[in-house]
């Protein structure tokens, strides 16, 4: 490792209901991605526990987790995390295979999620055929297609122009407001009044969790 | 390719002199990226001129294209571009290389860069073990490490909390006044202000190209 035992995360105590929207924010280096990979049972803890559900999910074996993943959570990667070589529909539909549905209903979920971010007529590009913001809005599409119970966001909109990430939101939005619980990070205060709670983070440590007074 | 000839940028004509400083804003999806890699001598055009200082750079070979670049360019990527395998100070160093100039004065103009984007107890950590912002800053403080001519920065605040953002907007204004030339993409309006020319992008043209009142 680059350093001594650096924590990333530092006794943090958190609770989120069903239902709930919750923004993060804090500065760069100050813990956020580490816990939303926590909270996406992507990463476990190295002291203390976690409970997804009714999982503590220190005691459930990789295969469980990736269970658990794909069918409970999606996520937003703040680097997108898009495969290559395959285009933005087989990006997009990869994460419903496990979903149980049959190859003409995965495929047209993700049709209709690529349309509802606004790539309809770029379904069969690459990720580097695509701009950076539109690379954005596939990862956002493979996160909302299979309408999971918890997406978590990081940074969904930092490489969107205002309009767009405005859209973006209505659609977190709208899913909250379906009973989806969306836990979002980011740096910018117009986007985290969407929360009916807000988060800020410093060295790896809660220092705020109110309830959002604009919401 | 994903659909027929598109035209990522259409019929631009645009010039830019010695120590301006340009900021291109735009939709996502708009050819901005695709004009600043054009601009930076990464792209040629499918049709037209690009003239670089005295050079027409569709005239020029790859390899006197990279000479050019590595010389006189300094990029920051809208995806960073960060090579996996090596630590911060190793990543910065690369494009010093070419600089001419001996180890000792290579290792320690890197590890300079890296301290005036706050990343100076992260030197020798891999990109796989930064957080997205100071993965930003890496890349940032490669670009300024050389003290090129010219710096290409294509969202260079778009992972960094509004604090660090500013902080590296600083280190670009006085860059700027001391004659290097700036080139910046942003979807931020506070951002964009620290150019004293805003250029408005869509669907591959040049919509408006103003002198900033603000500034
Ligand atoms: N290799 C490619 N093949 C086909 N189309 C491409 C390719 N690269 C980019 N494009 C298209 O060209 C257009 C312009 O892309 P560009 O990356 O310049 O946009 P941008 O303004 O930087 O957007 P953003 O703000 O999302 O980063 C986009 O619509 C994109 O889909
Ligand atoms: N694999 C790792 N090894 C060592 N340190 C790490 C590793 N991954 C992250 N870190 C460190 O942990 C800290 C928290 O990182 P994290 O990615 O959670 O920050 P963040 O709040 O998301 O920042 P940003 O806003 O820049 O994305 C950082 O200081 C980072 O350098
Ligand atoms: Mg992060
Ligand atoms: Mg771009």
């Amino acid at each position: 490792m680059g350093d001594n035992k650096l924590l990333a995360l530092d006794n943090i105590d958190l609770s989120i209901n069903e239902g709930d929207f919750v923004s993060i924010m804090g500065s760069s280096g100050s813990g956020k991605s580490t816990l939303m990979n926590i909270i996406g049972c992507l990463d476990v803890p190295s002291s203390g526990e976690y409970h997804f559900r009714d999982n503590n999910v220190s005691t459930l074996n990789s295969n469980k987790l990736a269970e658990l993943r794909n069918k409970d959570i999606g996520f937003v990667f703040q680097n997108f995390n898009l495969l290559p070589r395959l285009n933005a529909q087989e990006n997009v539909v990869l994460p419903l295979l496990y979903s149980g549905k049959n190859l003409k209903e995965r495929n047209q979920l993700a049709i209709e999620a690529l349309e509802s971010v606004g790539l309809k007529d770029r379904v069969h590009h690459r990720p580097n055929q695509l701009s950076g913001g539109q690379q954005q809005r596939v990862s956002i599409a493979r996160a909302i297609a299979g309408s999971p119970k918890l997406i978590l966001a990081d940074e969904p909109t930092g490489a969107l122009d205002s309009k767009t990430g405005l859209e973006i939101m209505k659609i977190l939005n709208d899913l909250n407001a379906k009973g989806i619980t969306i836990v979002l990070v980011t740096h910018e205060d117009d986007i985290a009044n969407y929360g009916s709670r807000i988060i800020k983070m410093k060295d790896g440590k809660i220092l705020e969790d109110k309830k959002n007074v604009n919401n």
